[in-house]
Protein backbone atom coordinates (compact mmCIF):
# COMPACT_ATOMS: atom_id res chain seq x y z
CA UNK A 1 0.00 0.00 0.00
CA UNK A 2 2.71 2.46 0.96
CA UNK A 3 4.56 1.41 -2.14
CA UNK A 4 1.36 2.06 -4.47
CA UNK A 5 1.11 5.68 -2.93
CA UNK A 6 4.88 6.82 -2.90
CA UNK A 7 4.25 5.48 -6.62
CA UNK A 8 1.30 7.86 -7.42
CA UNK A 9 2.42 10.56 -5.35
CA UNK A 10 -0.33 13.22 -4.61
CA UNK A 11 -2.44 11.66 -7.38
CA UNK A 12 -3.86 9.10 -4.58
CA UNK A 13 -7.01 9.81 -3.39
CA UNK A 14 -8.55 8.44 -0.18
CA UNK A 15 -11.38 8.81 -0.38
CA UNK A 16 -11.35 5.82 -3.10
CA UNK A 17 -10.94 3.60 0.00
CA UNK A 18 -14.32 2.80 0.37
CA UNK A 19 -13.45 0.64 -2.82
CA UNK A 20 -11.13 -1.05 -1.21
CA UNK A 21 -14.15 -2.77 0.73
CA UNK A 22 -16.71 -3.48 -1.87
CA UNK A 23 -13.71 -4.94 -4.43
CA UNK A 24 -12.73 -7.46 -1.91
CA UNK A 25 -16.72 -7.79 -1.35
CA UNK A 26 -16.74 -8.45 -4.55
CA UNK A 27 -15.62 -12.07 -4.77
CA UNK A 28 -12.03 -11.12 -5.45
CA UNK A 29 -11.06 -13.02 -1.90
CA UNK A 30 -12.27 -16.37 -0.57
CA UNK A 31 -16.06 -14.88 -0.37
CA UNK A 32 -18.88 -16.39 -2.21
CA UNK A 33 -21.31 -14.12 -4.61
CA UNK A 34 -23.41 -12.41 -1.88
CA UNK A 35 -23.21 -8.58 -2.85
CA UNK A 36 -21.85 -6.61 0.06
CA UNK A 37 -21.26 -2.83 -0.08
CA UNK A 38 -22.23 -2.31 -3.91
CA UNK A 39 -24.30 0.66 -3.29
CA UNK A 40 -21.26 2.51 -1.40
CA UNK A 41 -18.78 0.98 -4.21
CA UNK A 42 -21.49 2.68 -7.24
CA UNK A 43 -21.87 6.46 -5.06
CA UNK A 44 -17.91 6.34 -5.33
CA UNK A 45 -17.76 5.97 -9.10
CA UNK A 46 -20.13 8.78 -8.92
CA UNK A 47 -18.51 10.73 -6.55
CA UNK A 48 -14.97 9.61 -8.01
CA UNK A 49 -15.23 9.82 -11.81
CA UNK A 50 -18.69 10.98 -12.83
CA UNK A 51 -18.68 14.27 -10.75
CA UNK A 52 -15.41 15.23 -11.25
CA UNK A 53 -16.37 14.95 -15.00
CA UNK A 54 -19.03 17.08 -14.09
CA UNK A 55 -16.79 19.36 -12.88
CA UNK A 56 -14.38 19.44 -14.65
CA UNK A 57 -16.71 20.68 -17.88
CA UNK A 58 -18.16 23.26 -15.47
CA UNK A 59 -21.49 21.56 -16.30
CA UNK A 60 -24.51 22.10 -14.12
CA UNK A 61 -27.79 20.75 -13.99
CA UNK A 62 -30.79 21.73 -13.91
CA UNK A 63 -33.45 19.61 -11.81
CA UNK A 64 -34.85 18.47 -14.78
CA UNK A 65 -31.55 17.24 -15.86
CA UNK A 66 -30.96 19.57 -18.90
CA UNK A 67 -27.66 20.81 -19.16
CA UNK A 68 -27.53 24.25 -17.73
CA UNK A 69 -24.08 26.59 -17.65
CA UNK A 70 -21.35 24.96 -19.91
CA UNK A 71 -17.70 26.70 -19.37
CA UNK A 72 -16.34 23.90 -21.30
CA UNK A 73 -16.93 21.43 -23.89
CA UNK A 74 -16.65 17.76 -23.51
CA UNK A 75 -15.31 18.08 -27.16
CA UNK A 76 -14.56 14.27 -28.42
CA UNK A 77 -13.62 13.30 -24.76
CA UNK A 78 -9.92 11.88 -26.38
CA UNK A 79 -8.78 12.50 -22.60
CA UNK A 80 -10.43 9.01 -21.89
CA UNK A 81 -10.88 5.66 -22.52
CA UNK A 82 -14.03 3.78 -21.66
CA UNK A 83 -13.65 0.80 -18.55
CA UNK A 84 -17.00 -1.15 -19.48
CA UNK A 85 -17.83 -3.72 -16.42
CA UNK A 86 -20.31 -5.87 -17.39
CA UNK A 87 -23.17 -7.74 -15.16
CA UNK A 88 -22.39 -11.40 -14.52
CA UNK A 89 -24.44 -14.76 -14.89
CA UNK A 90 -23.88 -15.53 -11.65
CA UNK A 91 -26.91 -14.57 -9.36
CA UNK A 92 -24.98 -12.12 -7.24
CA UNK A 93 -27.99 -9.94 -8.36
CA UNK A 94 -29.88 -11.37 -11.71
CA UNK A 95 -28.08 -12.98 -14.19
CA UNK A 96 -27.14 -10.88 -17.15
CA UNK A 97 -25.07 -10.59 -20.57
CA UNK A 98 -24.98 -8.05 -23.19
CA UNK A 99 -25.18 -8.14 -26.60
CA UNK A 100 -23.00 -5.80 -28.53
CA UNK A 101 -24.16 -3.94 -31.70
CA UNK A 102 -21.70 -1.82 -34.05
CA UNK A 103 -20.82 -0.53 -37.57
CA UNK A 104 -20.03 -2.89 -40.47
CA UNK A 105 -21.01 -0.87 -43.18
CA UNK A 106 -18.63 -0.37 -46.08
CA UNK A 107 -16.70 -3.23 -45.21
CA UNK A 108 -17.55 -5.56 -47.96
CA UNK A 109 -16.57 -2.84 -50.25
CA UNK A 110 -13.04 -3.09 -48.17
CA UNK A 111 -12.42 -6.41 -48.83
CA UNK A 112 -12.92 -5.84 -52.14
CA UNK A 113 -10.50 -3.07 -52.78
CA UNK A 114 -7.50 -4.37 -54.61
CA UNK A 115 -5.23 -2.98 -51.57
CA UNK A 116 -6.60 -5.05 -49.27
CA UNK A 117 -3.71 -7.95 -48.27
CA UNK A 118 -4.51 -9.65 -44.95
CA UNK A 119 -0.82 -10.94 -43.89
CA UNK A 120 0.20 -13.39 -41.39
CA UNK A 121 1.61 -12.94 -38.18
CA UNK A 122 4.54 -16.20 -38.25
CA UNK A 123 7.25 -13.75 -38.74
CA UNK A 124 6.15 -10.87 -36.19
CA UNK A 125 5.62 -13.42 -33.04
CA UNK A 126 9.22 -14.80 -33.80
CA UNK A 127 10.32 -11.13 -33.99
CA UNK A 128 8.60 -10.64 -30.76
CA UNK A 129 10.18 -13.62 -28.84
CA UNK A 130 13.69 -11.98 -29.61
CA UNK A 131 12.75 -8.20 -28.81
CA UNK A 132 11.26 -8.97 -25.72
CA UNK A 133 14.32 -11.09 -24.55
CA UNK A 134 16.58 -8.38 -25.70
CA UNK A 135 14.19 -5.68 -23.80
CA UNK A 136 14.23 -7.97 -20.60
CA UNK A 137 17.88 -8.61 -20.41
CA UNK A 138 19.50 -7.88 -16.92
CA UNK A 139 20.33 -3.62 -16.95
CA UNK A 140 24.37 -3.67 -17.29
CA UNK A 141 25.76 -0.38 -15.98
CA UNK A 142 25.37 1.81 -18.91
CA UNK A 143 21.93 1.08 -19.39
CA UNK A 144 21.29 2.06 -15.52
CA UNK A 145 22.75 5.23 -16.40
CA UNK A 146 20.46 6.15 -19.06
CA UNK A 147 18.01 5.67 -17.01
CA UNK A 148 18.36 7.40 -14.84
CA UNK A 149 19.76 10.35 -16.27
CA UNK A 150 17.56 10.59 -19.20
CA UNK A 151 14.18 11.04 -19.93
CA UNK A 152 12.31 8.03 -17.86
CA UNK A 153 9.44 7.84 -21.23
CA UNK A 154 12.44 7.05 -23.50
CA UNK A 155 13.79 3.78 -22.37
CA UNK A 156 10.68 2.57 -20.01
CA UNK A 157 9.06 0.35 -22.93
CA UNK A 158 5.84 -0.52 -20.53
CA UNK A 159 5.27 3.89 -20.96
CA UNK A 160 3.86 4.30 -24.51
CA UNK A 161 4.97 7.32 -26.79
CA UNK A 162 2.00 9.45 -26.99
CA UNK A 163 -0.07 8.99 -29.86
CA UNK A 164 1.24 10.89 -33.28
CA UNK A 165 -0.43 14.15 -34.31
CA UNK A 166 -1.46 13.01 -37.65
CA UNK A 167 -3.01 10.06 -36.88
CA UNK A 168 -7.22 9.82 -37.07
CA UNK A 169 -8.98 9.51 -33.95
CA UNK A 170 -10.71 5.97 -34.29
CA UNK A 171 -13.85 4.22 -33.62
CA UNK A 172 -14.47 5.02 -29.95
CA UNK A 173 -14.51 8.42 -30.89
CA UNK A 174 -15.65 9.78 -34.33
CA UNK A 175 -18.20 7.43 -36.12
CA UNK A 176 -16.90 4.90 -38.31
CA UNK A 177 -15.94 1.10 -39.29
CA UNK A 178 -16.39 -0.70 -36.20
CA UNK A 179 -17.56 2.04 -33.82
CA UNK A 180 -20.35 0.52 -31.24
CA UNK A 181 -23.32 1.92 -32.33
CA UNK A 182 -25.82 -0.03 -29.71
CA UNK A 183 -26.41 -2.66 -27.34
CA UNK A 184 -29.19 -4.74 -25.57
CA UNK A 185 -28.70 -6.13 -22.04
CA UNK A 186 -30.37 -9.56 -21.36
CA UNK A 187 -31.12 -10.51 -17.66
CA UNK A 188 -32.84 -13.45 -16.60
CA UNK A 189 -35.53 -13.06 -13.73
CA UNK A 190 -34.51 -15.14 -11.16
CA UNK A 191 -38.02 -14.37 -8.98
CA UNK A 192 -40.35 -14.86 -12.29
CA UNK A 193 -38.60 -18.16 -13.35
CA UNK A 194 -39.17 -19.98 -9.87
CA UNK A 195 -42.89 -18.68 -10.28
CA UNK A 196 -43.51 -19.69 -13.52
CA UNK A 197 -41.67 -23.38 -12.92
CA UNK A 198 -43.62 -24.15 -9.57
CA UNK A 199 -46.77 -23.65 -12.32
CA UNK A 200 -45.76 -25.67 -14.99
CA UNK A 201 -45.12 -28.41 -12.09
CA UNK A 202 -48.60 -28.11 -10.79
CA UNK A 203 -49.86 -28.34 -14.47
CA UNK A 204 -48.61 -31.85 -14.69
CA UNK A 205 -44.73 -31.32 -16.66
CA UNK A 206 -42.02 -33.17 -15.90
CA UNK A 207 -38.54 -31.52 -14.26
CA UNK A 208 -36.90 -30.94 -17.26
CA UNK A 209 -39.95 -29.80 -19.71
CA UNK A 210 -41.05 -27.13 -16.37
CA UNK A 211 -37.58 -25.97 -16.87
CA UNK A 212 -37.36 -25.22 -20.50
CA UNK A 213 -40.94 -23.57 -20.25
CA UNK A 214 -40.19 -21.54 -17.44
CA UNK A 215 -36.56 -20.60 -18.27
CA UNK A 216 -35.91 -17.81 -20.30
CA UNK A 217 -33.63 -14.65 -20.73
CA UNK A 218 -35.20 -11.30 -21.82
CA UNK A 219 -34.28 -7.76 -22.02
CA UNK A 220 -33.81 -5.71 -19.55
CA UNK A 221 -32.65 -2.62 -21.28
CA UNK A 222 -31.32 -1.09 -24.29
CA UNK A 223 -28.30 1.43 -24.93
CA UNK A 224 -31.29 3.83 -26.49
CA UNK A 225 -33.97 3.47 -24.32
CA UNK A 226 -35.51 6.33 -21.83
CA UNK A 227 -34.65 8.14 -19.48
CA UNK A 228 -30.81 8.41 -20.57
CA UNK A 229 -31.11 6.98 -24.39
CA UNK A 230 -27.55 7.28 -26.21
CA UNK A 231 -27.94 8.20 -29.31
CA UNK A 232 -24.42 6.00 -30.09
CA UNK A 233 -21.92 4.48 -27.81
CA UNK A 234 -18.77 6.52 -28.57
CA UNK A 235 -17.03 8.08 -25.65
CA UNK A 236 -18.22 11.43 -25.86
CA UNK A 237 -21.84 9.89 -25.42
CA UNK A 238 -20.60 8.37 -22.35
CA UNK A 239 -18.97 11.66 -20.79
CA UNK A 240 -22.29 13.03 -21.83
CA UNK A 241 -24.09 10.13 -19.75
CA UNK A 242 -21.75 10.68 -16.76
CA UNK A 243 -21.98 14.49 -16.32
CA UNK A 244 -25.94 13.59 -16.42
CA UNK A 245 -25.45 10.79 -13.99
CA UNK A 246 -23.61 13.39 -11.63
CA UNK A 247 -26.17 15.84 -10.57
CA UNK A 248 -29.88 13.84 -11.22
CA UNK A 249 -30.63 11.83 -8.30
CA UNK A 250 -33.65 10.46 -10.82
CA UNK A 251 -31.06 8.99 -13.17
CA UNK A 252 -29.22 7.59 -10.98
CA UNK A 253 -31.61 5.62 -9.48
CA UNK A 254 -32.16 3.87 -12.81
CA UNK A 255 -28.87 3.85 -13.73
CA UNK A 256 -27.99 1.73 -10.02
CA UNK A 257 -30.99 -0.19 -10.43
CA UNK A 258 -29.82 -1.75 -14.06
CA UNK A 259 -26.18 -1.89 -12.81
CA UNK A 260 -27.48 -4.40 -9.97
CA UNK A 261 -29.79 -5.91 -12.81
CA UNK A 262 -32.90 -5.09 -11.79
CA UNK A 263 -33.06 -6.22 -7.99
CA UNK A 264 -34.38 -4.45 -5.52
CA UNK A 265 -30.67 -4.67 -3.68
CA UNK A 266 -29.29 -1.81 -1.76
CA UNK A 267 -26.73 -1.86 1.04
CA UNK B 1 -15.80 -13.06 -49.15
CA UNK B 2 -12.31 -13.46 -46.72
CA UNK B 3 -8.35 -13.51 -48.02
CA UNK B 4 -8.29 -17.16 -47.36
CA UNK B 5 -11.03 -18.10 -49.75
CA UNK B 6 -13.39 -18.79 -47.34
CA UNK B 7 -17.07 -16.56 -46.42
CA UNK B 8 -18.45 -15.02 -43.73
CA UNK B 9 -21.80 -13.71 -43.27
CA UNK B 10 -21.13 -10.67 -40.41
CA UNK B 11 -23.88 -9.76 -38.85
CA UNK B 12 -22.85 -6.36 -36.63
CA UNK B 13 -23.16 -7.72 -33.33
CA UNK B 14 -21.37 -9.87 -30.63
CA UNK B 15 -22.00 -11.26 -27.08
CA UNK B 16 -20.12 -10.54 -23.95
CA UNK B 17 -20.47 -13.36 -21.46
CA UNK B 18 -18.86 -13.39 -18.02
CA UNK B 19 -18.71 -15.18 -14.17
CA UNK B 20 -20.97 -17.75 -15.01
CA UNK B 21 -19.36 -19.45 -12.12
CA UNK B 22 -21.38 -23.12 -12.27
CA UNK B 23 -21.04 -25.22 -8.42
CA UNK B 24 -21.20 -28.81 -9.40
CA UNK B 25 -22.07 -29.10 -5.90
CA UNK B 26 -24.98 -26.80 -5.88
CA UNK B 27 -27.95 -28.73 -4.30
CA UNK B 28 -31.53 -27.83 -4.82
CA UNK B 29 -33.37 -27.49 -1.58
CA UNK B 30 -30.52 -26.55 0.45
CA UNK B 31 -29.58 -23.93 2.34
CA UNK B 32 -28.13 -20.66 0.76
CA UNK B 33 -26.56 -19.98 4.39
CA UNK B 34 -24.82 -23.51 3.54
CA UNK B 35 -23.68 -22.01 0.03
CA UNK B 36 -26.58 -24.07 -1.32
CA UNK B 37 -24.24 -27.36 -0.83
CA UNK B 38 -26.44 -28.93 2.03
CA UNK B 39 -28.48 -27.90 4.98
CA UNK B 40 -32.03 -27.14 5.62
CA UNK B 41 -33.27 -23.80 4.62
CA UNK B 42 -34.53 -21.65 7.79
CA UNK B 43 -36.49 -19.16 5.69
CA UNK B 44 -37.90 -18.83 1.98
CA UNK B 45 -35.40 -16.66 1.11
CA UNK B 46 -32.77 -19.30 2.18
CA UNK B 47 -34.07 -21.84 -0.49
CA UNK B 48 -31.69 -22.94 -3.00
CA UNK B 49 -34.05 -23.46 -5.92
CA UNK B 50 -33.65 -24.95 -9.44
CA UNK B 51 -32.18 -21.77 -11.17
CA UNK B 52 -30.68 -19.91 -7.86
CA UNK B 53 -32.15 -16.79 -6.25
CA UNK B 54 -30.51 -13.55 -7.09
CA UNK B 55 -28.15 -11.57 -4.14
CA UNK B 56 -28.82 -14.80 -1.86
CA UNK B 57 -24.49 -15.53 -1.83
CA UNK B 58 -24.69 -18.94 -3.70
CA UNK B 59 -22.83 -19.86 -7.12
CA UNK B 60 -24.62 -21.06 -10.37
CA UNK B 61 -26.76 -23.71 -10.21
CA UNK B 62 -25.38 -26.30 -12.94
CA UNK B 63 -29.28 -25.79 -14.24
CA UNK B 64 -28.48 -22.15 -14.81
CA UNK B 65 -25.03 -22.55 -16.80
CA UNK B 66 -26.88 -25.15 -19.00
CA UNK B 67 -29.87 -23.36 -19.44
CA UNK B 68 -28.27 -20.02 -20.08
CA UNK B 69 -25.62 -21.67 -22.62
CA UNK B 70 -29.01 -22.96 -24.57
CA UNK B 71 -30.57 -20.08 -24.57
CA UNK B 72 -27.93 -18.56 -26.17
CA UNK B 73 -27.04 -20.96 -28.44
CA UNK B 74 -30.72 -21.17 -29.37
CA UNK B 75 -31.58 -17.55 -29.90
CA UNK B 76 -28.32 -15.66 -30.30
CA UNK B 77 -25.37 -18.67 -32.00
CA UNK B 78 -26.94 -17.17 -35.66
CA UNK B 79 -26.87 -14.20 -34.85
CA UNK B 80 -23.66 -12.88 -33.75
CA UNK B 81 -20.44 -12.54 -34.88
CA UNK B 82 -18.11 -13.23 -31.83
CA UNK B 83 -18.14 -13.88 -28.11
CA UNK B 84 -16.01 -12.56 -25.55
CA UNK B 85 -15.81 -14.74 -22.59
CA UNK B 86 -14.04 -13.14 -19.42
CA UNK B 87 -13.84 -15.80 -17.20
CA UNK B 88 -14.37 -17.43 -14.24
CA UNK B 89 -15.89 -20.52 -14.61
CA UNK B 90 -15.98 -22.66 -11.10
CA UNK B 91 -17.73 -22.00 -8.17
CA UNK B 92 -15.86 -19.34 -5.54
CA UNK B 93 -13.62 -20.92 -2.58
CA UNK B 94 -16.01 -20.05 0.20
CA UNK B 95 -17.02 -23.97 1.45
CA UNK B 96 -14.50 -24.85 3.97
CA UNK B 97 -15.81 -28.32 3.75
CA UNK B 98 -15.14 -28.48 0.31
CA UNK B 99 -12.16 -26.62 -0.32
CA UNK B 100 -10.90 -26.49 -4.62
CA UNK B 101 -8.52 -28.28 -5.88
CA UNK B 102 -6.47 -27.57 -8.75
CA UNK B 103 -8.11 -30.30 -10.83
CA UNK B 104 -11.69 -29.79 -10.44
CA UNK B 105 -10.57 -26.29 -11.50
CA UNK B 106 -8.77 -27.01 -14.15
CA UNK B 107 -11.24 -29.83 -14.79
CA UNK B 108 -14.38 -27.75 -15.33
CA UNK B 109 -12.73 -24.95 -16.89
CA UNK B 110 -12.02 -27.39 -19.60
CA UNK B 111 -15.25 -28.44 -19.60
CA UNK B 112 -16.85 -25.54 -19.93
CA UNK B 113 -13.89 -24.63 -22.94
CA UNK B 114 -15.67 -27.71 -24.87
CA UNK B 115 -19.28 -26.57 -24.20
CA UNK B 116 -18.26 -23.15 -26.16
CA UNK B 117 -16.29 -24.61 -28.71
CA UNK B 118 -19.20 -27.55 -29.51
CA UNK B 119 -21.82 -23.91 -29.62
CA UNK B 120 -19.83 -21.90 -31.90
CA UNK B 121 -17.66 -24.33 -34.00
CA UNK B 122 -18.74 -25.10 -37.26
CA UNK B 123 -20.69 -28.46 -37.27
CA UNK B 124 -19.63 -29.06 -41.03
CA UNK B 125 -15.93 -29.06 -40.74
CA UNK B 126 -13.51 -31.64 -39.13
CA UNK B 127 -10.92 -29.06 -38.65
CA UNK B 128 -11.22 -27.85 -34.71
CA UNK B 129 -10.47 -24.59 -35.08
CA UNK B 130 -13.13 -23.82 -37.68
CA UNK B 131 -15.30 -21.52 -36.04
CA UNK B 132 -18.90 -20.02 -37.30
CA UNK B 133 -18.30 -17.62 -34.57
CA UNK B 134 -14.96 -16.88 -32.51
CA UNK B 135 -14.62 -17.60 -29.09
CA UNK B 136 -12.21 -15.31 -26.95
CA UNK B 137 -11.96 -16.51 -23.73
CA UNK B 138 -9.72 -14.70 -20.87
CA UNK B 139 -8.62 -16.10 -17.83
CA UNK B 140 -10.60 -15.32 -14.28
CA UNK B 141 -9.05 -14.86 -10.99
CA UNK B 142 -11.16 -17.90 -9.55
CA UNK B 143 -9.86 -19.87 -12.42
CA UNK B 144 -6.35 -20.44 -11.36
CA UNK B 145 -5.22 -22.06 -7.87
CA UNK B 146 -3.76 -21.57 -5.70
CA UNK B 147 -6.88 -18.30 -6.06
CA UNK B 148 -5.28 -15.38 -7.62
CA UNK B 149 -2.26 -16.57 -8.04
CA UNK B 150 -1.08 -16.91 -11.06
CA UNK B 151 3.28 -16.45 -12.21
CA UNK B 152 4.47 -16.12 -15.82
CA UNK B 153 4.90 -18.90 -17.89
CA UNK B 154 5.66 -21.31 -19.22
CA UNK B 155 4.54 -23.30 -15.91
CA UNK B 156 2.42 -26.24 -15.85
CA UNK B 157 -0.62 -24.33 -15.25
CA UNK B 158 -0.19 -22.19 -18.47
CA UNK B 159 0.38 -25.48 -20.19
CA UNK B 160 -3.10 -27.02 -19.32
CA UNK B 161 -5.00 -23.62 -20.11
CA UNK B 162 -3.25 -23.49 -23.68
CA UNK B 163 -4.75 -27.66 -23.49
CA UNK B 164 -7.99 -25.91 -22.70
CA UNK B 165 -7.92 -23.44 -24.66
CA UNK B 166 -6.14 -24.67 -27.88
CA UNK B 167 -8.50 -24.41 -30.66
CA UNK B 168 -9.48 -20.83 -29.34
CA UNK B 169 -5.63 -19.39 -29.85
CA UNK B 170 -3.83 -18.67 -33.28
CA UNK B 171 -1.30 -21.25 -33.39
CA UNK B 172 1.06 -18.89 -34.42
CA UNK B 173 0.73 -17.46 -30.57
CA UNK B 174 1.40 -20.68 -28.52
CA UNK B 175 5.15 -19.88 -27.71
CA UNK B 176 3.94 -16.47 -26.62
CA UNK B 177 0.80 -17.45 -24.62
CA UNK B 178 2.92 -20.32 -22.99
CA UNK B 179 5.29 -17.56 -21.60
CA UNK B 180 2.18 -14.42 -20.79
CA UNK B 181 -1.16 -16.32 -21.78
CA UNK B 182 -2.75 -13.46 -23.13
CA UNK B 183 -3.23 -13.51 -27.32
CA UNK B 184 -5.45 -11.85 -29.70
CA UNK B 185 -7.93 -13.19 -32.71
CA UNK B 186 -8.53 -11.75 -35.88
CA UNK B 187 -12.15 -11.76 -35.77
CA UNK B 188 -12.16 -10.10 -38.71
CA UNK B 189 -8.95 -11.14 -40.53
CA UNK B 190 -7.28 -8.23 -41.63
CA UNK B 191 -9.68 -5.39 -39.95
CA UNK B 192 -10.74 -6.05 -36.20
CA UNK B 193 -9.25 -8.35 -33.54
CA UNK B 194 -10.05 -8.98 -29.67
CA UNK B 195 -7.08 -8.44 -27.68
CA UNK B 196 -7.38 -11.23 -24.79
CA UNK B 197 -5.16 -10.02 -21.68
CA UNK B 198 -4.34 -11.76 -19.03
CA UNK B 199 -5.51 -9.32 -16.07
CA UNK B 200 -4.02 -11.40 -13.44
CA UNK B 201 -0.35 -10.32 -13.78
CA UNK B 202 -1.86 -6.20 -13.06
CA UNK B 203 -3.83 -7.25 -10.16
CA UNK B 204 -3.46 -6.20 -6.88
CA UNK B 205 -4.82 -9.63 -5.09
CA UNK B 206 -1.85 -11.21 -6.89
CA UNK B 207 0.36 -12.08 -4.92
CA UNK B 208 3.25 -12.37 -7.08
CA UNK B 209 2.51 -8.58 -8.90
CA UNK B 210 4.22 -5.94 -7.04
CA UNK B 211 4.43 -2.47 -9.70
CA UNK B 212 5.02 -2.52 -13.22
CA UNK B 213 7.98 -0.95 -12.82
CA UNK B 214 10.48 -3.88 -12.82
CA UNK B 215 11.46 -6.29 -15.50
CA UNK B 216 10.81 -8.75 -13.45
CA UNK B 217 7.46 -8.09 -12.90
CA UNK B 218 4.61 -9.99 -15.20
CA UNK B 219 3.02 -6.85 -15.82
CA UNK B 220 5.88 -5.41 -16.87
CA UNK B 221 6.14 -8.44 -19.36
CA UNK B 222 2.52 -8.19 -20.24
CA UNK B 223 2.71 -4.05 -21.01
CA UNK B 224 5.56 -4.83 -22.92
CA UNK B 225 3.58 -7.26 -24.97
CA UNK B 226 0.69 -5.43 -25.28
CA UNK B 227 3.02 -2.61 -26.58
CA UNK B 228 4.63 -4.20 -29.14
CA UNK B 229 1.11 -6.09 -30.41
CA UNK B 230 -0.76 -2.34 -30.81
CA UNK B 231 1.95 -0.95 -32.59
CA UNK B 232 1.78 -4.25 -35.07
CA UNK B 233 -2.02 -3.76 -35.03
CA UNK B 234 -1.94 0.05 -35.97
CA UNK B 235 0.84 -0.40 -38.76
CA UNK B 236 -1.74 -2.93 -40.61
CA UNK B 237 -4.45 -0.47 -39.97
CA UNK B 238 -6.34 -2.94 -37.81
CA UNK B 239 -8.62 -1.96 -35.13
CA UNK B 240 -9.08 -4.10 -31.19
CA UNK B 241 -11.34 -4.04 -28.59
CA UNK B 242 -9.29 -5.10 -25.16
CA UNK B 243 -10.85 -7.61 -23.39
CA UNK B 244 -9.97 -9.16 -19.53
CA UNK B 245 -11.47 -10.25 -16.36
CA UNK B 246 -10.24 -7.85 -13.67
CA UNK B 247 -11.13 -4.35 -14.61
CA UNK B 248 -8.55 -1.55 -14.99
CA UNK B 249 -9.35 0.08 -12.11
CA UNK B 250 -7.28 2.17 -9.99
CA UNK B 251 -8.13 0.15 -7.02
CA UNK B 252 -7.73 -3.28 -8.76
CA UNK B 253 -4.29 -2.74 -10.37
CA UNK B 254 -1.21 -3.01 -8.01
CA UNK B 255 1.09 0.83 -8.02
CA UNK B 256 1.88 1.69 -11.46
CA UNK B 257 0.26 -0.84 -13.77
CA UNK B 258 -3.12 1.14 -13.05
CA UNK B 259 -1.54 4.22 -15.29
CA UNK B 260 0.47 2.53 -17.46
CA UNK B 261 -2.57 0.08 -18.86
CA UNK B 262 -4.22 3.48 -18.82
CA UNK B 263 -2.16 5.16 -20.98
CA UNK B 264 -1.41 2.38 -23.63
CA UNK B 265 -5.68 1.92 -24.10
CA UNK B 266 -6.17 5.81 -24.59
CA UNK B 267 -2.21 6.97 -26.91
CA UNK B 268 -3.99 4.10 -28.88
CA UNK B 269 -7.07 5.50 -29.21
CA UNK B 270 -6.58 5.76 -32.59
CA UNK B 271 -7.29 1.88 -33.06
CA UNK B 272 -8.58 0.74 -29.59
CA UNK B 273 -12.15 0.88 -29.99
CA UNK B 274 -13.35 -0.07 -25.79
CA UNK B 275 -12.93 -2.66 -22.71
CA UNK B 276 -14.65 -5.23 -21.65
CA UNK B 277 -14.59 -7.05 -18.65
CA UNK B 278 -16.20 -8.50 -15.96
CA UNK B 279 -14.95 -9.54 -12.16
CA UNK B 280 -17.21 -7.01 -10.27
CA UNK B 281 -20.92 -8.59 -11.36
CA UNK B 282 -22.32 -5.17 -11.85
CA UNK B 283 -23.28 -3.68 -14.96
CA UNK B 284 -21.60 0.45 -15.39
CA UNK B 285 -18.38 2.00 -16.70
CA UNK B 286 -15.85 3.75 -15.55
CA UNK B 287 -13.98 6.55 -17.62
CA UNK B 288 -10.53 6.54 -17.05
CA UNK B 289 -8.41 9.71 -17.46
CA UNK B 290 -5.00 10.13 -19.60
CA UNK B 291 -3.75 13.06 -18.10
CA UNK B 292 -3.82 11.95 -14.92
CA UNK B 293 -2.42 8.79 -15.61
CA UNK B 294 0.61 10.79 -17.36
CA UNK B 295 0.78 13.26 -13.81
CA UNK B 296 1.23 10.10 -12.14
CA UNK B 297 3.16 8.38 -14.37
CA UNK B 298 5.84 11.42 -14.50
CA UNK B 299 5.59 12.23 -10.80
CA UNK B 300 6.63 8.59 -10.24
CA UNK B 301 9.84 8.53 -11.86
Amino acid sequence: KASGKALVGDTADDSLGVLDSAVEASGLRIMGAKPVNKEAYMNTVREMYYKKIASRLGVRMNKKGKKGRTDRKSGNGDRYSIVNVAGSVIPTFNPAFRVWEYNISGLDVEYQSKDFQSQGWGAFFEELEIKMERDLQEDNIFSGWRRTFSDSRRTDKTIPRKMPSDLALGPAYTPQLFSPTRFIQYYADLASIEKKYKKALKNGLGEEEAAVEAFSYGIEYCSDDQPYAMKSLLTKDYIDLAVKLADNDKLWEKFTERAFISTDYTD
Amino acid sequence: HLPNGKSKTLHGRFLHITDIHPDPLYEVGSSASEMCHRGKPDRKNDFATKFGVAMNGCDSSMELMEHTLKWIYDNLRDEIDFVVWTGDNIRHDNDRKNPRTESQIFDLNAQMAQKFEKMFRNPNSIDPRNFDVDVVPSLGNNDVFPHNLFSLGPTLQTREIYNMWGNFIPQEQQRAFARGTSFFVEVIPGKLAILSIQTLYLYKANPLVDTCDSKKEPGYQLLLWLGYVLEELRSRNMKVWLTGHVPPLEKNYDGNCFHKFTLWTNEYRDIIIGGLYGHMNMDHFVPVDRKRSWKAVTGSK
